[in-house]
């Protein structure tokens, strides 16, 4: 299955800490 | 012992893996020669990462791109997966690069690295920006013109997205076309 994501889900993501 | 939940410490994995290349138009070195690879990431953390480090778009000197191409596909018509297909063209005007640039450039990338088009999706090569005294361009590249359903979809999905009025129209245009126009347009193969 494709790993699909839609916009808010993304924006969620953008000032996220950066993963170690 | 406590149980972790994998959300919080994988990286979410995107379904293709992307590169970022930066062009910048320096007229003593050919073509090629001004285009740069910048980076290539393949999950949703790596892409912010990547976009909260560079320069907005409306930031960039004319005569600069930025393009993102699924890996493997370089951003230029004579790409094997590019040489067959075409783009939707949105054209900005000048008052357009404060008002909409960085907003439509964003939504552009987040439909690519998200597979906003469903099946369709897998037609996508990339998308580029170019920065314009005359006006700035973005488009998505489709690897086929003649694919009129992916093509037509895709165009639909990316105007609702970037929130077009219904009534201005987009078009779809071959790079076939816009490699051999005589003059400053070329036809529009689709419109939605």
């Amino acid at each position: 299955k494709k790993k699909q994501y839609n916009r808010d889900f993304l924006l969620g993501f953008q000032f996220m800490p950066a993963c170690v | 012992q406590e149980v972790v939940n994998p959300e919080d410490y994988i990286k979410h994995p995107l379904q293709n893996r992307w590169a970022l290349w930066f062009f910048k138009n320096d007229k003593s070195k050919t073509w090629q020669a001004n285009l740069r690879l910048i980076a290539k990431f393949d999950t949703v953390e790596d892409f912010w990462a990547l976009y909260n480090h560079i320069q907005l778009s409306s930031n960039l000197i004319s005569g600069c791109d930025y393009s993102l191409f699924k890996d493997g596909i370089e951003p230029m018509w004579e790409d094997e997966r590019n040489k067959r297909g075409g783009r939707w063209l949105i054209t900005l005007s000048k008052q357009q690069r404060r008002a909409d640039l960085d907003r439509f450039w964003l939504e552009t990338l987040l439909c690519l690295v998200g597979e906003a088009f469903d099946d369709h999706s897998d037609e996508v090569c990339g998308a580029v920006v170019n920065i314009r005294t005359k006006g700035d361009k973005i488009a998505i590249w489709t690897a086929d013109y003649a694919n009129k359903e992916s093509v037509t979809h895709i165009g639909r999905v990316y105007k609702e997205r970037l929130g077009v009025p219904a009534k201005v129209i987009i078009g779809y245009q071959s790079h076939a076309d816009t490699a051999t126009k005589s003059g400053s347009t070329t036809k529009n193969k689709f419109v939605v």
